[in-house]
């Protein structure tokens, strides 16, 4: 049956690896994730540290709240805050062996989950699209 | 099987009804749009017009690439344009009576997707975490 083989599939063969993923260093400011974010074109991306380590997430909304002035936004705050003092350092991860349906569990509150290793160094990502692409080759076999 | 149960499954069983969608208006200006994001937190959300139709897709991306202007960010622009100038309309819609694989396909490339009926009218979206419990649901059984 062809749910049975997702549910063999390991997070190694579902994750996107590390140099496709765009990032962010927790010690830049946040104008310069903002930038990055805009240009990627994504919600949020993980935050690694100068040893690739994984430390968190950092979405536009987060940036954004930091930019709300009582009267307006005022972007200009944003070179003097660092990534790491707003970052969400507190998210589920994976590990590479992990399986097919521990990464589903986790992709059902987020949009993708990070793959790191013993040493929390950063291996990839798995986002729900992964997910779903199996799951629909699932249902047309 | 489970994941019969699931195949069985309409879009209207599945969507968010439209009371619960946040949305904005398609003649708003940017700024209100931007707000509304922030405050609910969403990447992008449906945008309607006064009769509440569905127009298309607002997200924060498109926004905030009208302001970057040549140095910095130039948020006073976006108190001049509308929401209709720089939304999306060119996305893929589903009707309440489409089946879950319907949604589960339009949804491998999309975070969500807009219900509507034979005049446009706007009934709803259909997420990918919905779709994603429903499957996670088929795994456990
Ligand atoms: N440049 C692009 N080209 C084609 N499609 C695009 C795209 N940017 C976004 N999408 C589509 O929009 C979905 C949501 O993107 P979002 O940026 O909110 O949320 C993304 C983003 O936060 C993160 N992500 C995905 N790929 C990434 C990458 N290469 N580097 C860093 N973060 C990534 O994982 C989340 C879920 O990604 P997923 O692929 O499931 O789902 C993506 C994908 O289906
Ligand atoms: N306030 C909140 N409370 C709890 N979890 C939250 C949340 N805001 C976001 N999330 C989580 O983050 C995911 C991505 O949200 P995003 O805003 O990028 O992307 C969202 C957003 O663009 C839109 N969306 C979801 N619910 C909405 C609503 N009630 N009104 C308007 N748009 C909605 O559909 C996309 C996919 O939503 P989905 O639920 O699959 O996936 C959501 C959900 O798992």
């Amino acid at each position: 049956l062809e749910s049975e083989k997702n549910e063999t599939l390991l997070v190694k063969d579902l994750m996107i690896s590390s140099e496709k993923v765009a990032h962010v260093q927790s010690g830049n400011p946040l104008e310069h994730a903002l930038l990055v974010l805009i240009k990627t074109g994504y919600s949020s991306v993980p935050v690694l540290n100068s040893r690739f380590q994984f430390e968190g997430i950092i979405s536009k909304t987060k940036i954004l709240e930091e930019s709300l002035g009582l009267e307006q936004f005022e972007m200009n705050r944003l070179g003097d805050i660092s990534v790491r003092e707003v970052m969400d350092p507190d998210v589920p991860c994976l590990k590479k062996n992990h399986t097919f349906i521990d990464a589903l569990h986790k992709l059902i509150d987020h949009p993708f989950i990070c793959v790191i290793g013993d040493n929390d160094e950063f291996d990839g990502i798995v986002t729900r699209r992964e997910i779903l692409k199996n799951v629909s080759k699932s249902y047309h076999e």
